[in-house]
């Protein structure tokens, strides 16, 4: 953040920093004239977001400083806005890496329902940081109701494939260890085989009924 | 079951292509395959009955039963030159409540790789890989855990006999939470403030035996036992430890990269968060693992919802699967698009500290801070957001997912815990910070 302030790094960059020191777009541009599939707008946003709330928390501690607070409580003071800076940065990084991956898959049919993942997952993500892209101004309301809706389109574009897609996590029963998630689908009679092993339905009457309840109804 | 066969009718791709992009490759997903069936055809690796159904001794005696199973059949069915096959296959026999053997494979291990020097590697390292002994990795304590600056264990050096004094000098520096420090383990990787010449330089790496190896007996100078029931990981024997003024060689401090010479004077590491590595491993590794426990989540979510069938979205014309739900596929969708997102994610870490790693043996430290930044900020986001997609799907099943039968609040009970362990995700978002300060 003191290197963004003074204009440039100082050192070499590694690619996990690099965005701080481009220059965006003024306005975020999801939604705009751009097609709903280019997710270059979503990437720039975030790194936005990333890259604001970085310099605000930086301020906020330096002006806590100028006020003769010692670098400690002046970073205790402002840890809920660093907080915020550090989710901000790892949205950022989860969001390129996924990007990337989806890129190298060169299965067609695969990449699309990949992209259509992808998709849900950035702009959920929009509408995830919908406070900190309006705040400033660099998103309005348009934006973010654009960014919700793509969310539901998608979700009904993945509603066909979404049992094939969770197959293909390739979990198999002993794995999953699930009733409800059983591969094949026959979840209500093994319910009740599972139930059925119960150490409670080993007795008809458990052992101490006379003892307590047995003994209140006979009162 | 046709609702669920008319599902899978439907799909547009090859789900086994995408499968093997989940899981590195066609080969690995047939090995995946393979190892399962080896799973399934030989009875003994199964439980006697649900384990659910067991109290908790009976979890850890079943679960040691398993491991030791586990191990007299891993040459014939995995290959041994990949640990990730080995891990798999005991994941299939002993299930995600844990095991005696848990810390000693995924961390004990590599902990002794990274802090190790090669005499040290040389004696202890085939010991570790045969089993001759059970490790762990005691770090926590009942009063401090993530700030290791602050840990109270000490390990002063006395040159007179070359030997390091370990001791917990309060109640709040026992050592609290170690897995399978209970019972289980009998040598112990510590961490503890190592004082050497009159000056403290800091929390170091030490590897201790605790038990004896005939007798399992504490060894005299420890107190040792089981930290009691837990919100999950029920097959685990988390423990705690108190060293009272311990006595054990010089060279029990692990020494590849910080050494104390026999004189007692301290030779620094080239980078002083080396002795974190095996920290920053399990925090790489989680966001993968987190990727899973989600993932399975999902499936039990959303395959559920195609069996289910409750109300009518257009009236007369019958109930509904509920997935064609549009709240339904909004509770659950998103959760798949964040486990995929993790899973490429904890790939991407892992390359990044086996990377990282080797340009440290060359003496190159680079980039340690930037592999430090990103897995703590990825480990709190990913658990976090984890526990939560986990048990959105748990109340997308309905009142099902309250039931044990689901499998869901097991994996909720064991996904939660990673928000707390290897760093509480608070203070690794402000280490992160911390980082984007400086940067």
């Amino acid at each position: 953040a003191a290197e963004m302030k003074s204009g440039g790094p100082k050192e070499a960059l590694t690619p996990l920093v690099e965005f701080f020191f481009k220059t965006g777009p003024r306005f975020s541009r999801i939604g705009t004239n751009v097609p709903a599939e280019d997710f270059e707008p979503i990437h720039e946003s975030f790194e936005h977001v990333a890259r604001r709330l970085t310099l605000e928390a930086f301020e906020k501690t330096e002006n806590l400083k100028k006020q003769g607070l010692t670098t400690e409580i002046a970073l205790n003071n402002s840890a809920v806005d660093w907080r915020r800076a550090s989710h901000a940065f790892t949205r950022v990084a989860l969001a390129r890496i996924f990007g990337t991956r989806v890129q190298q898959c060169e299965d067609r049919g695969t990449q699309q329902v990949l992209n259509d993942i992808l998709k849900l997952y950035l702009y959920y993500e929009v509408g995830e940081a919908a406070a900190e892209l309006l705040e400033d101004g660099f998103a309005d309301g348009q934006q973010i109701k654009f960014a919700k809706q793509q969310v539901l389109d998608t979700l009904g574009k993945i509603r066909p494939n979404a049992i094939s897609i969770v197959d293909a996590f390739d979990f198999n029963d002993r794995e999953l260890n699930s009733v409800l998630g059983r591969r094949d689908g026959h979840v209500y009679e093994n319910m009740l085989e599972w139930a059925k092993k119960s150490p409670l339905n080993k007795q008809e009457v458990m052992p101490f009924h006379h003892q307590y309840l047995g003994k209140m109804m006979e009162e | 079951n046709p609702e669920i066969t008319e599902e899978r009718l439907k799909a547009t791709f090859n789900t086994d292509y995408l499968s093997a992009k989940l899981w590195n490759g066609y080969d690995k997903l047939k090995r995946r395959r393979e190892i399962a069936q080896y799973v399934e055809d030989h009875p003994e690796l199964h439980d006697p009955y649900p384990t659910d159904f067991m109290e908790r001794e009976q979890k850890l005696e079943n679960a040691s039963r398993k491991v030791l199973l586990w191990m007299e059949h891993m040459e014939k069915a995995v290959d041994l030159s990949d640990q990730q096959e080995g891990l798999y296959f005991g994941t299939l026999i002993t299930g995600i409540d844990g095991h005696p053997l848990g810390i000693h494979l995924i961390m004990t291990i590599p902990a002794l790789m990274n802090n190790a020097d090669e005499e040290q590697l040389d004696e202890w390292l085939p010991k570790a890989f045969s089993r001759e002994f059970v490790a762990t990795y005691s770090q926590t304590e009942l009063g401090h855990g993530t700030n290791l600056s602050k840990l109270e264990t000490t390990a002063t050096y006395d040159p007179k006999t070359q030997e390091w004094i370990l001791d917990t000098p309060t109640v709040t520096a026992t050592k609290w939470w170690p897995g399978n420090l209970g019972k289980s383990a009998n040598y112990t990787i510590v961490m503890a403030q190592l004082i050497t010449q009159g000056k403290n330089h800091g929390a170091h790496p030490f590897f201790i035996q605790v038990r004896d190896e005939k007798t399992h007996k504490v060894l005299p100078g420890l107190t040792i036992g089981d930290i009691g029931p837990k919100f999950g990981m029920h097959a685990t024997d988390n423990g705690f430890m108190q060293l009272h003024k311990y006595r054990v060689p010089r060279r029990a401090m692990l020494m590849r990269n910080a050494k104390v010479l026999p004189d007692g004077t301290y030779v620094p590491p080239i980078h002083p968060k080396l002795g974190y590595s095996s920290m920053i491993f399990v925090r790489s590794a989680v966001v993968a693992l987190m990727s899973q426990f989600l993932s399975t989540a999902c499936v039990v979510g959303t395959r559920y919802s195609v069996i289910r069938r409750q109300g009518e979205i257009t009236p007369g014309a019958g109930e509904v699967k509920i997935l064609d739900y549009q709240t339904q596929q909004y509770r659950i969708f998103p959760h798949i698009a964040r486990a995929i997102a993790f899973r490429f994610g904890g790939i991407f870490l892992l390359d990044m500290y086996q990377r990282v790693m080797g340009q440290i043996k060359q003496g190159n430290t680079e980039a340690l801070a930037d592999l430090h930044a990103v897995a703590s900020g990825m480990k709190a986001v990913a658990t976090f957001q984890t526990a939560l997609g986990i048990e959105q799907c748990r109340m997308a099943c309905g009142g099902h997912g309250f039931s044990l039968a689901s499998g869901l609040p097991q994996v909720y009970s064991v996904a939660v815990g990673g928000c707390t362990y290897e760093g509480e995700n608070m203070v690794l978002l402000l280490q992160l910070a911390r980082y984007l300060r400086k940067r």
